[in-house]
């Protein structure tokens, strides 16, 4: 539940800092 | 061969400069050679100019999707060490030396305070932590009400804020991601330990003997 997550948990799920995506070819 | 534009974009960096990055991070002379290859992709996607330019990290990250986006916007301005406006081989192999497996969680700590302190203020005020919620909402198609927002940000400064004064210093931060370790997932990539094997090109291009 978004609620009961700090701000900075939920901010750590956007898909932009999954970084793994720059090592797709 | 006979092109102008191949030395800068195309040429392996030089045998020092990949021994000198390689000495000073945690990846090898191979893995940084490596890494040249993936740059290489990256860099060439738009303009074959040696450089990786906000619109390719953009395509890099969100594949085929253009996309602007205030999260990928920010690690690009971080990756972009000498603030040129775009991220050369350099400042590439140093930013992602920070998400190796073995690189010092100081350093993973630091860099996650600068992504979140928007404006470089040297804090990570509440009205930016506010303002990268509504985007992350805004990217997910989540919608909550404003003052849903308000209670989880009064949950967290109280949490995060320790001397109340409505901002989190550096020293409130690593306190805070040191109770919360999962804060930190975003800062290790454990692809970076497999990456001569994704690119194993690399080895038809090394500059060194021995690898």
């Amino acid at each position: 539940k978004p609620v009961s997550m700090n701000a900075f948990e939920l901010i750590s799920r956007s898909q932009s800092f999954n970084l793994e995506n720059l090592f797709e070819k | 061969m006979g092109c102008f534009h191949s030395k800068s974009a195309r040429q392996f960096p030089a045998q020092e400069n990949t021994a000198n990055l390689a000495a000073e991070t945690a990846f090898t002379v191979s893995e940084v050679e490596a890494l040249f290859e993936l740059f290489r992709s990256i860099s060439s996607s738009v303009v074959d100019d040696g450089l990786i330019s906000k619109e390719e990290f953009q395509l890099a990250i969100f594949k085929n999707k253009k996309k602007d986006n205030l999260f990928a916007n920010r690690i690009f301005d971080l990756f972009d060490v000498k603030k040129k406006g775009v991220i050369d081989f350099e400042d590439f192999v140093r930013s992602l030396n920070v998400f190796h497996p073995n690189a010092s969680l100081e350093d993973k700590i630091a860099f996650s305070f600068r992504l979140y302190d928007l404006h470089n203020t040297g804090f990570i005020e509440r009205p930016e932590v506010k303002q990268m919620l509504i985007a992350l909402l805004f990217e997910s198609d989540m919608k909550l009400a404003d003052d849903v927002i308000e209670t989880i940000l009064d949950k967290t400064f109280v949490e995060a804020d320790l001397n109340q004064d409505g901002k989190i210093d550096t020293e409130e931060w690593e306190t805070f991601v040191k109770k919360n370790p999962s804060l930190l997932k975003i800062m290790t990539l454990p692809y970076l330990r497999d990456i001569t094997t994704s690119f194993p090109s690399f080895i038809f291009n090394s500059n060194v003997d021995e690898i």
